[in-house]
């Protein structure tokens, strides 16, 4: 699974996520991605998520967009709501991989439980970063 | 506000004592590329949706990565592809879900938030919509690698063993 996310200068908020799902998976086997709220979600008033790993558990708990309630209604920061999601919620049932996130202040949350998550970010100096495991 | 983009490639990755210096620079470069194509439109002062549009494809268009080019299979040995696009400013969204043809499953993705009514299209209709809606298609064989051929060998031998799953989760999610 891939996806992006990203804060623009107006600070409006996207999220997208494309997906070839499991090795061997059942044919019509639908997995996170294309459930908004589970796999993906966007709103400019909380965060732009995308995420990655055991899809039927993203979707169980909707992570996307759990991620977007804790926020809204229990004013937890965009990086405490992402790691909780992943580490004290997901986790515990069995659910591996992770998830990237930004909020309308630029801030990302990249969160992951798996041994690693290809991921990479790039701010308002043009720096790319990159990495793959827990470096 | 200062733009931010962030992007994954998955979290199948190789196990790291399996991991070669050559591959890993390989994923390194293709996260780059990724990364640069969508911040190429955030410095001009372009979407949040185009950035991450434009990011998605690079990926999709990367083998190393399980989506779009490079995809898994299925175990009847089809690939199928699923996307997904969500626009913060106002809550559209569209999807797809399995899928195999269009080159750009997040292009796919993307018509539906913004040339239908609906939110998530899948299976045949879903591709008749991309082709009414002009995106541009790919055969099979532009979708499929010789890895990912090799690990659905793999997971058929291992179920017709009876083997139990102790696939990594590189060989799982691609």
């Amino acid at each position: 699974t891939v996806g992006a996310v990203a804060c623009d200068h107006q600070g409006h908020l996207a999220a997208a996520t494309s997906t070839g799902g499991m090795t061997g998976k059942a044919s019509g086997r639908i997995g996170d991605t294309p459930m908004i709220g589970a796999g993906t979600w966007a709103d400019d008033a909380t965060c732009a998520v995308s995420a990655t790993g055991h899809g039927e558990l993203f979707m169980r708990y909707v992570a996307g967009h759990e991620i977007d309630a804790r926020m809204r209604w229990a004013g937890h920061t965009l990086e405490t709501a992402a790691n909780d999601v992943v580490e004290r919620l997901l986790a515990p049932v069995g659910g591996s991989g992770g998830l990237i996130a930004v909020d309308r202040a630029g801030n990302m949350a990249l969160p992951f439980n798996s041994e690693g998550m290809y991921r990479g970010y790039v701010g308002a100096d043009g720096r790319l970063h990159t990495a793959i495991y827990r470096e | 506000v200062s733009p931010m983009l962030v992007i994954h490639g998955g979290a199948g990755t190789i196990r790291r004592e399996n991991m070669t210096p050559e591959r890993e620079a390989a994923c390194h470069a293709g996260m780059r590329r990724a990364l640069s194509a969508g911040y190429a439109v955030l410095s001009r002062q372009g979407s949040a949706l185009d950035a991450v549009t434009e990011a998605v494809k690079a990926l999709e268009d990367d083998p190393l990565f399980n989506a779009g080019r490079g995809a898994v299979f299925n175990i009847d040995g089809h690939q199928e592809m699923d996307a997904a696009v969500m626009d913060g400013r106002d809550r559209r969204a569209g999807a797809v879900a399995n899928i195999c043809g269009p080159r750009h499953p997040v292009l796919a993705a993307r018509a539906v938030m913004e040339r239908s009514e609906h939110v998530l299209l899948a299976g045949d209709g879903a591709l008749r919509f991309c082709r009414d809606a002009g995106l541009e298609f790919c055969e099979p064989a532009w979708f499929a690698t010789e890895r990912r051929l090799q690990a659905l060998e793999e997971e058929r031998r291992r179920r017709s063993a009876g083997a139990p799953d102790e696939r990594d989760e590189e060989a799982r999610h691609g």
